[in-house]
C-alpha cells in the first residue's frame, strides 16, 4: 500500500540545514495497525504529513497505492486525501468560525454528500465521539479534548481506508481516550490502515508494529503481539 | 493566597445553560504543589483560566492575595497577570509571526525589562527546555512539543510566584516530560505555588494534593504523599 524509500525532508533556516527526516526507508501494506513512537522533534509529524500527501518529500521516493505520489498535481493530491485519508492532526485544525457539526460535514461536503445525509453522518459522528450535545458549539467554547474529538469524528467521517492519528489521546483522559482507541480499534477490525502516533507506550500497544523515530531516522521496527 | 467560594461558571448557548463550574469551593495556599484531574470537558481549564485572570466567574467569590479580583479593573488584572502569574496554555497560544527567542522574551517585554538583559534570560529559558537550537524558528517551524515547550519556558521566565500548568507534558515523550516535570518540582522547591492540570496519574503524583473535577463540581481533593 505505502512504500517509502531513501525519504528525507530537510529544511533550510538561515543557512542551518533541519533533517526533520533522514532517509527512512518504510513499508506498510494494506490493513496494517503501526505505531510510530519517538522524543518530541524526532519527525513524526512529519512522517506523516508526508504520507497524509499534505507535504512534499526533499529527497527519495513515495509511493501509495502503486502511484508515485511526486508524480502528482495538486487535483489528484486533493483527491487521494478526501478519498483514501482520514487525519487526525496533532493541533486539530479546526474551523473557528464552524460550529463541531459543521466541522466534521467538511469531508462530506467536499465530496458531494447530499445535505440530509451530511447532516445526519456528522450527527451519528458526533454521537460516536461522546459530543451529541456539543454540535452547535464553536471550537473556543469546546475544551481541548472535545476538540480533539471533533478533529477525530472529522477525520472517520468518510470511512478513509488509511487513518493518520497523531497524538489523537494527547488532550483526553484515560477513560475518553479509551473510548477513542476502541474506535480505531473497530475500524482495524473493519479493514482500514491505521497509523497512529503516539508517546503513550498503552496507546501504541493497541497497534500490532511500532516504528520509533530519533532525530529523523528509524532506529527500531517491531512486530508486537 | 487562593480562596475561591461557590464559584460557578455559566455559559448560555442558544437557550442551553452549560455550567463549566458549578459551587467549586477551594483554598490554596502559598508554596502548595495541586494537581487538578477530571474527564474532558469536565471544568479543568475554565478553572484555571479564572484562577489566572483570564476569565470572570458567573457567580461566586475569588479572593486573590486578599484582593477580590471582581473589583479590579482591567490593568490591575494585567499586571497580576503578568507579575504574579506564569500561565502555561494547553493550545500553547503562541505568537505565530514571532520565533521562539521572541515569544519567550513577551512577559519581559511587557514588565520593561532592558533589551540585553532579555535577550540573556530568553535564551536561558529555551536551554532549559532543550530548545537552545529551535530559538529562531517560528511555530509552524517547530514541532507540537517544541511549541509546547516554547509555551512552558515563556511562562517560566518571570519566575511567577503562582505557576498555572495546564497539561504540560501532553504532547511530549515521556523523557522530555520528566524534564518539565523537573523544572516544575524545582520551583516548587524553591518556593512558587504549583497548580497542574494533567489526565496523567504519574503526572499529578509529583504534586501534594489532588483535587478531581466532575461535570463542573469538585468530586474529591485528597492530599497525597
Ligand atoms: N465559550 C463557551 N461556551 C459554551 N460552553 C463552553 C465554552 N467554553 C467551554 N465550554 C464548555 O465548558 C466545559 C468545560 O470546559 P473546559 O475547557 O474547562 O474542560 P476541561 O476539563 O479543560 O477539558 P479537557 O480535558 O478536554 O481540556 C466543556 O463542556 C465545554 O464544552
Ligand atoms: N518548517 C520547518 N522549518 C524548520 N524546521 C522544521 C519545520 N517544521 C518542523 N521542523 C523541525 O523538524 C523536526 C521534526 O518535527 P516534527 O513535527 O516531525 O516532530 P515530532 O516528532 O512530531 O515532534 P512532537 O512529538 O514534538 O510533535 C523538529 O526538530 C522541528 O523543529
Ligand atoms: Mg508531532
Ligand atoms: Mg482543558
Amino acid at each position: 500500500l505505502i512504500q517509502i524509500k531513501n525519504l528525507s525532508k530537510i529544511y533550510h533556516l538561515g543557512g542551518v540545514d533541519v533533517h526533520a527526516l533522514d532517509r527512512v526507508d518504510l513499508e506498510i501494506k494494506q490493513n496494517e495497525y503501526l505505531a510510530v513512537m519517538g522524543p518530541s522533534g524526532s519527525g513524526k509529524s512529519t512522517l506523516m504529513n508526508i504520507i497524509g500527501c499534505l507535504d512534499v518529500l526533499s529527497e527519495g521516493s513515495y509511493v501509495l497505492n502503486g502511484k508515485n505520489v511526486s508524480g502528482l498535481d495538486g487535483d489528484q493530491l486533493a483527491e487521494i486525501r478526501n478519498k483514501e485519508i482520514g487525519f487526525i492532526f496533532q493541533t486539530f485544525n479546526l474551523l473557528p468560525r464552524a460550529n463541531a457539526l459543521h466541522n466534521v460535514e467538511l469531508p462530506l461536503i467536499y465530496n458531494g454528500t447530499g445535505r440530509l445525509e451530511r447532516k445526519e453522518k456528522a450527527e451519528e459522528a458526533l454521537r460516536k465521539v461522546g459530543l451529541a450535545d456539543r454540535a452547535g458549539h464553536r471550537p473556543n467554547e469546546l475544551s481541548g479534548g472535545q476538540r480533539q474529538r471533533v478533529a477525530i469524528a472529522r477525520a472517520l467521517i468518510n470511512n478513509p481506508s488509511i487513518v493518520l492519528a497523531d497524538e489523537p489521546t494527547g488532550n483526553l483522559d484515560s477513560k475518553t481516550g479509551a473510548e477513542i482507541m476502541r474506535l480505531l480499534d473497530d475500524l482495524h477490525r473493519s479493514g482500514n490502515t491505521i497509523i497512529l502516533v503516539t508517546h503513550e507506550e498503552e496507546i501504541a500497544r493497541h497497534s500490532e508494529r511500532i516504528i520509533r523515530l530519533l532525530d529523523g531516522q528509524i532506529i527500531s521496527d517491531e512486530q508486537i503481539n
